[in-house]
């Protein structure tokens, strides 16, 4: 089928690309067992291509779930966060579908002009996010406590945390370690 | 707050209160979390005198084992305060409350994600009601032992014999080599004092395959491993350090005939063999795990995420544009990049993991009546769910490192501990490539039948084969 640049269109590609793998793991164990391997041996030596299958029909599932799950979603909430999560939907379906280029480029009929939009609609995208990405991270409402994290706590107070944390090494509660007078001390001074 | 901060949180388009109440799943649940969050952290628990990246590895077990003791107490209590359900506080231990108290990981983890809910699947009702109250008042500690130091994923390689004696109605447990010693489980080393182990089940001369057995490693008062009990801790890990992994090893060991968990097959006091109506039922223990494993990764990655975008609203670096001050690296397209799909990806996953909850649960309903039509599909969904989004969410998290620089790889951004923690999820329940060649096995099977009806995760297969030969 002709190649579909809107996000029901990637999707569908990944669906084609999926089973384009598992057809062609399926055929090259066919071949293998007709040129005298074992079914086993056959499913050996075509494992590299059948992991690829399987992660490409996990992506699929993956992205059409998510599509799905949030056009249900989106439905009772309010206009500007309906427009976000539409936005965060089609940055995940696009930027997978330009990390699948060569697999999209085998198995469906997408063209360079076609890879050349996704390029664009991408970075178009996180320039349109990029706003909100303090706001997106915020609504996981993850508490300080919880994050026990210097650069990520809510007041961003990172450069005094992480000083407030290196002033907890225990390497920091003397002016001067004794390993300097046990090992240092002599060496510098020719005593050893 | 930092300035710089502030003004993205003025500048932001919607509404942040409405989407964490859809994250949630709605303001009263928001407001619960938050209430039991506010509970558990007025006790001051996560507080620790000394950091614990500073402590021994005796120490982090020790201090992890107080906590974990400590969080269990105050649990306990605020289940009779409120008179609330188990199941309310269980969140307590794992998801992101548990992490923020015992950040390495925890001893009893285990215990409450693999050995109450194997007692749950796997033992018959009066095994149940002699186990489970037992095991959730914490009289008794239990773990999930499986995996052997020289098996792992493959379990029907497991070595483990369990050997059905008739005359003294007893199984005989045995590590017949070092490869078939159990090896892993978190709580095993020191803390746990019962386990489900997986053995092979030979009764009548005859090997069953392998099935689950309630075996105690250690002296209810004493602690002491009980004789014929190999047990101990696997050493220092990359990450999960509290977990307490342990190995176990077992010199004819000898347990009642009611220590196999019996709700599927049987073993009669004769040593007659009854079989399970599928042998497949076995993986359900597994598969739960797999799908709560999905909703794990989702917390490490939004942990992850918050901490590298809050950061790179603060952090200012290098210049833009000619003759400006330096920008925040926010601005930075390849910085967007780098988060944004981050943030995509947790809401990609927690829906994924949303929805593949309400599968589990609609195919373990139908197994209760009998009906084991989709439990393959539901297998090969979970193993290749489980394997794409703890990869993708330890890539996430490294990435959220890197883009924070040299101050993402200080312990105290705790993206190290992080990765730790998801990197691990890569291996255990399953290492990545073995699940994505079971599902593999699912689908070329998928192929083959698709002239027939399939189910409706690969109902596109018999679409494409159906386009192929027109």
């Amino acid at each position: 089928p002709p190649w579909d640049n809107s996000l029901q269109g990637i999707i569908s590609g990944f669906h084609t690309l999926a089973a384009g793998k598992i057809g062609l793991c399926v055929s090259q164990i066919e071949k293998r067992q007709a040129s005298g391997m074992s079914y086993e041996d056959a499913w050996n030596m075509t494992s590299v291509q059948l992991t690829a299958a399987s992660e490409a029909h996990c992506r699929a599932i993956i992205l059409s779930s998510y599509y799905t799950e949030t056009e249900k979603m989106s439905r009772g909430v309010s206009a500007p966060l309906r427009l976000v999560l539409t936005q965060l939907v089609e940055l995940y379906v696009v930027y997978w579908a330009l990390q699948c280029l060569g697999d999209l480029l085998r198995f469906t009929s997408i063209s360079e002009r076609n890879i050349e939009e996704l390029q664009n609609w991408y970075e178009d995208l996180l320039v349109k996010l990029r706003p909100n990405a303090v706001g997106l991270v915020d609504a996981f409402d993850i508490r300080d406590e919880i994050l026990r994290s210097a650069l990520g706590a809510y007041d961003g107070r990172a450069y005094e945390r992480l000083m407030e944390e290196a002033m907890k090494s225990p390497l920091n509660k003397e002016p001067v370690n004794e390993s300097f007078h046990k090992y240092l001390k002599p060496f510098m001074q020719g005593k050893l | 707050v930092n300035p710089d901060l502030q003004k993205e949180r003025d500048n932001c388009t919607f509404n942040v209160t409405e989407l964490t109440n859809l994250i949630d799943g709605g303001p009263q649940k928001t407001e619960e979390r938050k209430k039991r969050e506010e509970m558990v952290f007025k006790e001051g628990i996560h507080i620790d005198e000394v950091p614990s990246d500073y402590l021994s590895h005796k120490e982090k077990y020790e201090l992890a084992v107080k906590k974990a003791c400590m969080l269990f107490k105050m649990m306990r209590r605020l289940q009779e305060e409120e008179n609330a359900g188990m199941e309310n506080y269980m969140a307590l231990l794992g998801g992101n409350l548990g992490s923020a108290i015992l950040g390495d990981g925890s001893p009893l983890t285990l215990h409450y994600v693999m050995f109450i809910p194997t007692l749950m699947g796997q033992a018959t009702v009066e095994q149940q009601a002699y186990w489970i109250g037992r095991a959730f008042n914490l009289s008794i500690i239990g773990t999930y032992a499986q995996t052997e130091l020289g098996h792992g994923t493959f379990i029907r390689g497991l070595e483990t014999t369990a050997t059905y004696d008739a005359a003294t109605k007893q199984f005989v447990l045995h590590s017949p080599t070092l490869t078939a010693y159990k090896w892993w489980p978190g709580g095993l080393a020191h803390t746990a004092n019962y386990c489900v182990v997986m053995a092979q089940l030979y009764t009548q001369g005859k090997c069953h395959g392998i099935h689950p057995f309630i075996v105690q490693l250690r002296d209810e008062e004493t602690h002491m491993p009980l004789p014929g009990i190999k047990v101990g801790e696997i050493g220092a890990k990359l990450g999960m350090n509290g977990t307490n992994n342990g190995f176990l090893g077992f010199d004819n060991v000898r347990i009642p005939r009611e220590h196999m968990l019996m709700k599927n097959s049987k073993v009669l006091e004769d040593g007659t063999y009854v079989n399970a109506p599928s042998s497949k039922l076995t993986y359900g223990t597994m598969m739960f795990v797999r799908v709560m494993l999905v909703h794990d990764v989702c917390n490490y990655m939004a942990k992850a995420v918050t901490i590298a975008t809050r950061y790179s609203a603060v952090r200012r670096q290098s210049q833009l544009r000619p003759n400006e001050p330096e920008p925040q690296i926010l601005e930075y397209v390849t910085q967007q990049h780098k988060l944004l799909i981050g943030i995509s990806s947790v809401h990609a996953f927690r829906l994924c993991a949303a929805w593949l909850w309400d599968m589990y649960n609609n195919v373990t309903a139908e197994l209760e009546t009998g009906d084991l039509e989709r439990l393959p599909e539901l297998h090969a969904l979970s193993c290749c769910l489980k394997a794409i989004t703890t990869s993708d969410a330890a890539a996430c998290v490294e990435r959220c490192r890197l883009s924070c620089g040299g101050h993402g790889y200080m312990l105290s951004s705790n993206l190290p501990l992080t990765y730790g923690l998801v990197t691990a999820a890569c291996t255990y329940e399953g290492e990545n490539t073995v699940m994505l060649l079971q599902t593999a096995r699912y689908l070329v099977k998928a192929w083959r039948t698709a002239a027939h009806a399939l189910p409706p995760t690969v109902s596109y297969v018999g679409l494409a084969r159906t386009g192929r030969r027109s």
